[in-house]
């Protein structure tokens, strides 16, 4: 059986995809096998791990048909992950797919049979920070939703809006999605917000969030730029630990 | 005269909305007039001044031609300020802006009365997390851009793209559009992350560099939650003083 998971949040700068590359690499590391699409135009999980925009072997041609999603997996250095890149002109799906009748089903549609084949355990879907056709495209595929809340008002503010959108994928596209969780991110205890953005979200969603908290970590930071999960970069880290307790809380539920 | 200046960057989180709320509202402290446009579905803008999100009174009815600019101007507690509020329905625009000829001039053809009238010493537009077609009517409409750069790697591999769309934008429907300046935000000087992307900018970037660099400053972050600009919230602090700067080098260049 393999679960997909879409990590999103219409709120830019939140750690979407430092949370997609680490739940993934720590997933693999766990022996579970996974595989991590890159979505967003920016194709930052790809450079992040290290991987080269390769136009045409990216997940662009995937949705417009005219590759199959088997063709354009890639093997990363770390054992049991692989990733599908994206490119800069993805961004031009967005009109290029609105046009065609399965404009939301594109990506379910290319996934279905990596799916059926059962090679994976997971899926993670790394989404661009917007609730165009590309993120809705993975909402329609997905059968959970993880929500990267950083520790600030704006993204705080943004909550209500993403939430709003599940709902109406669920009653449109894709009955089946769930909120998988709310997950904080860039903690830092030594402010007050974080402490208030915490509490808030507390008093309104009682289930539904993630136990784990992702401290604000440097090291985070630092290892896209030599292209390594934070487990390769700095293992012993406390972002390395945190995303290895979210992984752990993650299999718990799914 | 105004000028007309677009905040972009694609990256998320980088400091837009902090840039465009705190430049504008320093700009009306030193006594010229100034005109914030939230051109993002988020509305941060909007609300981090302390407004509403009112349907039909903001930028989206003007970029279908329903309403007209100076019909949805609205006065801010701080004298000289006025703002064009967004709200969320603005996310559909792009969709219905696509299929008009003027697609890429709609922004510029509503804002040319209001220049024509020279109420305002300057506009500032608050752009999205993406180079979709509201960031392309930006570009468009603008005399020059600000590009804020977290200092951070992912932020960093991002500048180029930013940098060939203007020149995509020279080449097509903006040849007047220059570079007013990369601006560094949420620099953190006890990182080597900060000062290494710092370095590897200027190395690249002789001039088009804001001198003023502003600092990760708690109280910058904290200044929307009381819908108010760090001038009103904590007019002592760092990241007071780092706008305050910035005011003064934007007029110098402007
Ligand atoms: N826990 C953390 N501690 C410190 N830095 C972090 C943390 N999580 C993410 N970052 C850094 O913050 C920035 C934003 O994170 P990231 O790019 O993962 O967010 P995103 O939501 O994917 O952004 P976008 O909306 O542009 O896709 C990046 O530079 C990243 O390295
Ligand atoms: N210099 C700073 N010091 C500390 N926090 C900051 C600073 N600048 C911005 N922030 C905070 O960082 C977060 C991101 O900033 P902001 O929302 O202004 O970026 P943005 O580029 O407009 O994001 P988006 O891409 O979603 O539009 C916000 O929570 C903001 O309050
Ligand atoms: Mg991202
Ligand atoms: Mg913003």
């Amino acid at each position: 059986n393999t679960h997909v998971t879409a990590i999103t949040n219409q709120k830019g700068g939140v750690g979407k995809t430092t949370t997609s590359i680490n739940l993934a690499a720590a997933l693999a590391q766990k022996g579970k096998k996974t595989l991590l699409i890159d979505l967003d135009p920016q194709a930052n999980a790809t450079s992040g791990l290290g991987l080269n925009k390769l136009s045409d072997q990216s997940i662009y041609p995937v949705l417009l048909g005219e590759q199959k999603l088997v063709d354009v997996i890639q093997e990363t250095e770390v054992p049991k992950l692989h990733v599908v890149s994206s490119e800069l002109d993805l961004a031009g799906a967005e009109i290029e797919i609105a046009r065609m009748d399965s404009y939301l089903t594109r990506l379910k549609e290319s996934l279905d049979p990596v799916i059926a084949a059962g090679t994976y355990a997971y899926i993670i879907l790394d989404c661009p920070p917007s609730l165009g056709l590309i993120t809705l495209n993975a909402l329609t595929a997905a059968h959970s939703l993880l929500v990267p809340l950083q520790c600030e008002y704006y993204a705080l503010e943004g909550l209500s809006v993403i939430m709003d959108m599940v709902i109406k994928v669920q009653e449109s596209s894709n009955p089946k999605i769930r909120l998988d969780g709310i997950l904080f991110t860039m903690f830092d205890n030594r402010t007050n917000l974080s402490k208030d953005v915490v509490e808030e979200v507390r008093n309104h969603f009682q289930d539904g969030l993630y136990e784990t908290v992702i401290p604000r970590n440097v090291r985070l930071s630092e290892a896209p730029s030599h292209g390594e999960s934070i487990f390769t970069y700095a293992p012993a880290s406390r972002g390395a630990n945190a995303y290895r307790d979210l992984a752990k809380e993650y299999i718990r539920r799914n």
